[in-house]
């Protein structure tokens, strides 16, 4: 079923 | 000092018990613009972001911007203790490290406080960049319930594909496959009935279902869940609190090894 991504690859930090 | 009087309070029980799963604690933070909540589940696959604006509360007042952290299990604890039609405020000062909450029932015959402890948290906020989405579902929030929880029992991992022809969720496992389509549907006799299915570009996205489903415990707060996906970037699934705010929930896909 794939590799699971993290949230923080897609959303940088604020 | 911050004082908010909520009239509907059964609002907040259904936020925190929404999030209470994926996020054991969290940074409430509090501003003129009203109450925000961003945090990430403790393995960093999805995002929460929480805005209940101040307009939303029948009286509203923070003199100073302020970040109050909790234990959601907590938090929830206390607000089980008020009635779902009970008028909730909020009262914190500025350098306090307790918040209390005030439960009145509507009939004003009962009143109750409760003060949680606050504690100190270290969160990183993610910045959400503004997206352009290929494809945009609204749908039944019951209906998106039901199909995590249909599928889950047969997969643990969904493709959703948006195509001309509609939502298409597919999960396989042990026991086979499962693939539900949801159609557009604006001619439903009832408003909750409808889906209203907003095409830019055919997407298709990876997701593990035991988020989706997490995802699906904000069913009460809304009638409706619009789910946004673009090609290789966090699903979006929200719920309107209302007309006072929102609860978004960003998922990370799977990807291909």
């Amino acid at each position: 079923g794939g590799v699971q991504t993290s949230i923080g690859q897609f959303f940088g930090k604020a | 000092m911050l004082e908010a009087r909520l009239v509907q309070g059964g609002m907040l029980k259904k936020v925190v018990d929404a999030v209470k799963d994926l996020v054991t604690e969290a940074n409430i933070d509090v501003s003129s613009s009203g109450f925000q909540l961003q945090a990430m589940d403790t393995s960093h696959v999805s995002l929460i972001a929480m805005h209940l604006r101040s307009d939303a509360f029948e009286h509203f007042r923070c003199d100073r911007a302020m970040s109050m952290g909790m234990s959601l299990a907590n938090l929830a604890k206390v607000l089980k203790c008020a009635g779902n039609d009970d008028i909730v405020t909020l009262k914190a000062n500025d350098d306090g490290d307790t918040v209390t909450f005030m439960f009145e029932s509507p009939k004003e015959d009962r009143v109750s406080d409760f003060e949680l402890k606050l504690m100190d948290i270290d969160s990183e906020h993610l910045g959400i960049p503004d997206t352009d989405y290929c494809a945009t579902v609204t749908m039944p929030s019951g209906e998106y319930a039901r199909i995590c929880k249909d599928l889950s029992s047969i997969g643990d991992t969904v493709v959703i594909s948006a195509t001309k022809d509609g939502v298409k969720f597919t999960t396989s496992g042990d026991v086979g496959t499962a693939n539900v389509t949801v159609r557009q549907n604006t001619t439903a006799d009832k408003k909750e009935d409808q889906t209203i299915i907003d095409l830019k570009e055919p997407v298709a996205l990876t997701f593990a279902l035991r988020y989706l489903t997490s995802f699906a415990k904000a069913t009460p707060l809304a009638t409706h869940v619009t789910l946004s996906m673009t090609r290789e970037l966090p699903v979006m699934v929200e719920y309107a609190i209302q007309d006072m705010g929102f609860l978004r929930f960003y998922l990370a896909p799977k990807i291909e090894d």
